[in-house]
């Protein structure tokens, strides 16, 4: 699913 | 941060510093894909834009400066260092690597999450991560011969994807966190294009032997 738009992993 | 994400980041800045202690200490960029290294630097640039508009922590940050200022300074020195690009394999990296570029910014337009810049250019990084180790698996198995530190470089990368999905199905379970689709097809098909050099080094390392690569 989408949730955020942050990407955490590198 | 589980175990996994973390070994995953590690064996990436492993690989990273295993090949600037081979090209520093000999001088010598033999047996590495300047193309591969270009790629690698087209993806953290266009995946970490991110650094200027969101921050995540410390630990991020610091990684995908480590990254970008990295992958800059290896193509600096296969293209520029006076002594260093001598030994560059010219005659032997000819893979097309801008026609991945191509390939997979035309995807990125086509598959990608949301149609926004940032989001098109994340999408565009995770495809050509996938594909960026070819022209490097093609000079290794045009040359035959694997010296150890370029075999090593090219185990750490590879171990890091695979940390990367036991990473994936750890949170899916632990933090009911589901990766990106984008992510997890991406990440296996990079992890799927080790499998062969996997398979030599392996065999090399039980036979306490040189790695070759079958031609």
């Amino acid at each position: 699913s989408y949730e955020s738009e942050i990407h955490d992993e590198l | 941060m589980n175990v996994f994400r973390f070994a995953g980041d590690m064996t990436h800045l492993i690989s990273i510093l295993v090949l600037l202690l081979k090209i520093y200490t000999t001088k010598s960029c033999s047996g590495i894909s300047l193309k591969t290294q270009e790629l690698y630097a087209v993806v953290f640039v266009t995946r970490y834009l991110d650094l200027v508009t969101d921050f995540i922590s410390v630990y991020n940050t610091v990684m995908k400066v480590v990254f970008i200022s990295s992958s800059l300074a290896i193509v600096w020195c296969i293209r520029r260092h006076k002594v260093v690009r001598r030994s560059y394999d010219k005659e032997l990296d000819t893979f097309r690597h801008w026609l991945l570029v191509g390939a997979c910014a035309v995807l990125a337009l086509v598959v990608h999450e949301k149609f926004s810049f940032q989001e098109v250019c994340w999408a565009f990084s995770i495809y050509l991560e996938a594909v960026a180790i070819l022209p490097q698996l093609v000079l290794l198995q045009r040359s035959g011969n694997v010296d150890n530190l370029t075999g090593q470089y090219v185990f750490f990368l590879g171990a890091y994807r695979a940390f990367y999905i036991l990473n994936w199905i750890y949170r899916y379970y632990s933090e009911q966190h589901f990766t990106r689709w984008i992510s997890c097809v991406s990440g296996i098909v990079q992890t799927a294009l080790y499998a062969d050099f996997f398979y030599y080094y392996f065999i090399s390392w039980k036979n306490n032997s040189k790695l070759q690569l079958p031609a």
